[in-house]
């Protein structure tokens, strides 16, 4: 169908995964419950921390065309981290251990992990 | 997001989920994709949740995010979350909080805590009805024995619904994407119509993991938004995640 909403007879036969609706298979990686929650999560976050860095900075770029003064950022990079200490074992921790494995500032990786709740209005 | 739990004539549970997200955070003109759920991709990742070399639970997430949205406890249940859109939404049970009226869970820490510490799908699905919350959401949960299958609607207090696989009744699937099962979704978002229909047309004697992926690609339920496609067996405990792509023409949501 060519015009909105764009339905489409029932697919068929789709997998294996192929073809331009597929654009690649997830890498698997492991978190180690045992280890102490500031640490857990420094493999899969320094393999991973050039996206991380580049949708963070994405994201900004978009607050920063709402609220070109930036004050929305330092809003978030000043207001957010004080959340990290009322958060129940281990979350807190792990937000500390992603912010430091990415280099990112820790109110911009609360932000990101709190996008659902914000998201729901 | 459209989630689906299914039950197959021998009485095998398969669940399999659309994770969308990035709703009116920029739009490329150039490419006609959404800005942040293209920049969502490259940080999808499965993980292997592990205690004294054991898994515990499986996940498919994105990097840097520390809760849960899609997860499988081997053997025991599979669950994932979908997002209920509220005026009573998140924003008040985060000002709560910052205010320090702490009583509710955040959504995700609670998903990612039923995957790590819940023993059975009966007591998975106790703990997503009853525990207070700081934003409304869909819990949809799938177990390891017949029936066991529901969708979980929550205000940030309350259950409000639980509609669960009903075989006496014909329900041998249920399926959730971002509206109340008992009301009409979005004329402009319905991706419920269309699951259903190639679900019915599937029929329960098909149902397989590779027949939902073939539900899960079909636009709309497959849309702009889509950054994942997950496929989860709980008997064996497999869990295989897709990142996926919808060329033009293609919904937007």
């Amino acid at each position: 169908q060519f015009i909105p909403p764009y339905t489409e007879d029932c697919r068929a036969d789709m997998y294996p995964p192929k073809g331009p609706t597929f654009k690649g298979r997830v890498t698997w990686y492991t978190v180690d419950l045992d280890l102490h929650p500031s640490k857990r999560w420094m493999p899969l976050i320094t393999d991973k921390k050039a996206e991380l860095v580049s949708m963070m900075q994405t994201i900004k770029d978009l607050a920063n065309a709402f609220v070109p003064s930036g004050k929305l950022v330092e809003m978030v990079d000043k207001a957010l981290p004080f959340l990290v200490e009322t958060l129940p074992y281990p979350f807190g921790d792990e937000l500390r251990g992603v912010a430091a494995a990415s280099g990112l500032p820790l109110g911009e990786v609360v932000l990101f992990n709190i996008f659902y709740e914000v998201f729901t209005v | 997001c459209t989630s689906i739990v299914a039950e197959d004539p021998k009485g095998n549970l398969f669940h399999g989920r659309n994770l969308d997200f990035g709703l009116f955070m920029g739009w490329d003109m150039k490419n006609r994709s959404w800005i942040v759920a293209e920049q969502l991709k490259p940080l999808v990742v499965n993980v292997d949740f592990r205690r004294n070399n054991q898994t515990v639970f499986k996940s498919t997430t994105f990097a840097g995010y520390i809760g849960m949205l899609t997860g499988i406890k081997p053997n025991v249940f599979t669950l994932t979350m979908n997002e209920r859109f509220s005026l009573d939404g998140g924003y008040i049970g985060i000002l709560e909080w910052i205010l320090g009226q702490r009583k509710g869970m955040w959504m995700s820490f609670l998903t990612r805590s039923v995957l790590e510490n819940a023993t059975s799908y009966e007591v998975a699905k106790t703990r997503l009805a009853q525990t207070e919350l700081l934003a409304p959401a869909y819990f949809i949960l799938g177990g390891n024995q017949t029936g066991q299958g529901c969708i979980i609607t929550r205000s940030r207090l309350l259950s409000l619904d639980i509609l669960e696989i009903d075989l006496k009744l014909g329900r041998w699937y249920v399926l959730e994407t971002n509206y109340d099962h008992w009301k009409a979704p979005l004329f402009l978002d319905d991706r419920r119509t269309p699951g259903m229909t190639c679900m019915n047309k599937t029929t329960q004697t098909n149902i397989t993991l590779k027949t939902m992926y073939s539900v899960l690609s079909t636009k709309p339920v497959l849309n702009k938004l889509t950054t994942y496609t997950t496929l989860m067996d709980v008997s064996t405990g497999n869990l295989e995640s897709y990142i996926r792509d919808c060329p033009n023409p293609c919904m937007p949501w």
